[in-house]
């Protein structure tokens, strides 16, 4: 037997089935096959099971088919039966059937059929902490076996799950009739991790400091020392012409300080209480744009060239892209090989020429291939590892095909395949080093892409290394 | 002889030594290729784990067995990095 990842740290765990008539079977025979396939493991270890009806049980189980949201998506009749989730937080523990397969219940017998209660007996092992043991005969065997009625747990799977949770109380050691009592079960030990941590310093960006802000908004950078050093404040005189001379004066006097532009655009900086503080923010969106990083974040967007970041950002979004007013904030930003500038915004797509929207966006995700259920997109990228486009949501991902516009088959893909990554991310970009950076919360990861894991389990914070803090 | 069957196996066998852990899930997505050697273990550690007979090869009985019923998880959870096993 193997035990996989943690075990359940109670003994009195709860299961719920969540899917009503799965597979035009009558609930009540289905939850009794359930019932039957959970008491298996508690008559051999110290687990008990109560069935509630909440989706806030330990074990929820459901009948799906195909694509059904968590990156294993099923076959139709036949191969791929089901699956299991080992035990922990959110979906831990869960048992998921395909619902299109011939499920037989009790004294059902039907050649094509496949007995529930076998295959339910063996995703609960899962459930459990159990994974698949080549001992044939043995429950965790991968393969289907079905099972003769009065079914009794293998050696195999029982030493497997009384290691992790103990021998029944009062139960005789491995069910020898007379035999010794089983000796008190000391706690297995804690999963060793071995972790080795390599640091890397980065160059500290560097702030120039502040200074005047009137320079012209064209994007170009300007070399420090050719700033225009005072603005022109002088007050207006009045006209020759208009000069009189009254009897009687009232004075009144009213100062005004008017600049005068000397360049075609005068930018001041945001003055509202809603600019994020670059020095304390998660990110929304973080991209390559012209070989500049753009970092978004709310309604503003930080831009980062050789010389750190660009004075006065940051910047209103609306100021480079004209996105509709109501827009106050992106969820993912790339540019596609063809330098359109892609935008994410909940269930919509909008596609820049440079700072101009292309006529007839935005347009909803699923013109790209992508479920109607999707809510939104973390993070985009073009991945310099392979050149592909990926989308990333949730605990899934897609891979993109730019040629023909739409996802690839075989997509989507759980989020484990990028191990340490986790789910539900920020932003993801890949910089000019070619190394791929995830971003969740004030923190990010390098990313190893031959490895297809993270370069330390460690966040690193990621205001002193692109914002300069 | 026959010809070796290793040549012939097709997507459909690596996406299954793949989905079920015998090669790195992750070449799902670096696309890195694979050796002969490679392909060969992974069929190997198929039967093995199967209980049929050890051929490395893509049998009769490894294609019966790849189309049987079976649980949706991987039987090596750790294959991700057999790949770095084999360059030990």
């Amino acid at each position: 037997f193997t035990i996989h990842g943690q075990q359940w740290p109670y003994r009195n765990l709860t299961w719920s089935l969540r899917s009503e008539q799965p597979s035009g079977l009558d609930t009540g025979g289905v939850r009794l096959e359930l019932s039957k396939a959970l008491d298996l493991w508690a008559r051999n270890s110290k687990l008990t099971f109560q069935e509630i009806n909440s989706d806030r049980a330990d074990i929820l189980i459901y009948f799906h088919r195909g694509y059904h949201g968590d990156g294993y998506p099923f076959d139709g009749k036949g191969q791929i039966l089901a699956h299991a989730f080992f035990p922990g937080k959110d979906r831990g523990g869960d048992a998921h059937f395909d619902e299109e397969e011939i499920w037989t219940l009790e004294d059902e017998s039907n050649e094509e059929g496949t007995s529930l209660f076998a295959v339910a007996a063996h995703e609960f092992g899962h459930s459990l902490g159990l994974a698949h043991s080549s001992v044939q005969g043995a429950l965790m065997y991968p393969w289907y076996q079905g099972l003769s009625p009065n079914y009794e747990l293998p050696e195999d799977d029982r030493h497997g799950i009384q290691q992790m949770y103990g021998a029944p109380e009062g139960k005789l050691w491995g069910n020898i009739p007379g035999g010794p009592l089983p000796p008190e079960q000391p706690p297995p030990p804690p999963p060793t991790t071995t972790t080795t941590t390599t640091t890397t310093t980065y160059r500290p960006w560097r702030t120039r400091p502040t200074r005047p802000n009137h320079y012209p908004d064209d994007g170009r950078p300007r070399q420090p020392g050719r700033y225009p050093q005072k603005p022109d404040y002088r007050p207006h005189k009045p006209h020759r012409h208009h000069t009189t001379w009254p009897a009687t004066t009232t004075t009144t006097t009213t100062t005004t300080m008017r600049p005068t532009p000397r360049f075609r655009h005068r930018w001041t900086p945001p003055q509202r209480d809603d600019v994020p503080d670059k020095c304390d923010t998660s990110y929304d969106a973080i991209s390559i744009i012209r070989r500049e990083v753009f970092v978004f974040k709310g309604r503003y967007l930080w831009r980062i060239g050789d010389q750190g970041i660009y004075e006065g950002y940051p910047a209103e979004i609306s100021r480079l892209f004209n996105l509709p007013s109501s827009i106050n904030h992106v969820d993912a930003v790339y540019e596609r090989p063809d330098k359109k500038i892609v935008f994410f915004i909940g269930r919509e797509y909008y596609v820049f020429d440079a700072n101009n929207l292309e006529p007839g966006y935005p347009k909803p995700l699923t013109y790209l291939g992508l479920p109607a259920a999707l809510q939104k997109i973390d993070g985009a990228m073009v991945w310099g590892h392979n050149g592909k486009t990926y989308f990333f949501s949730g605990s899934m991902y897609w891979r993109f095909d730019e040629t023909v516009n739409y996802v690839e088959l075989d997509y989507p893909r759980d989020m484990s395949m990028f191990a340490g990554v986790g789910n539900d991310i920020d932003a993801v970009f890949q910089w000019k080093n070619g190394k791929t950076y995830f971003f969740k919360g004030k923190g990010f990861w390098e990313f190893d892409d031959l490895r297809m894991r993270v370069a330390h389990e460690k966040q690193k914070l990621s205001a002193p290394v692109w914002m300069g803090c | 002889a026959p010809v070796s069957s290793i040549i012939y196996a097709d997507d459909k066998v690596q996406n299954y030594l793949m989905r079920f852990g015998y090669l790195p899930q992750t070449d799902f997505e670096t696309g890195n290729l694979r050796t002969e050697d490679q392909l060969r273990d992974a069929i190997k550690n198929l039967q093995k784990f199967g209980g049929i007979r050890v051929t490395g090869e893509i049998d009769e009985a490894t294609k019966k067995l790849m189309k049987a019923r079976r649980c949706g998880l991987p039987d090596q959870l750790d294959a991700r990095f057999a790949r770095t096993r084999h360059k030990r």
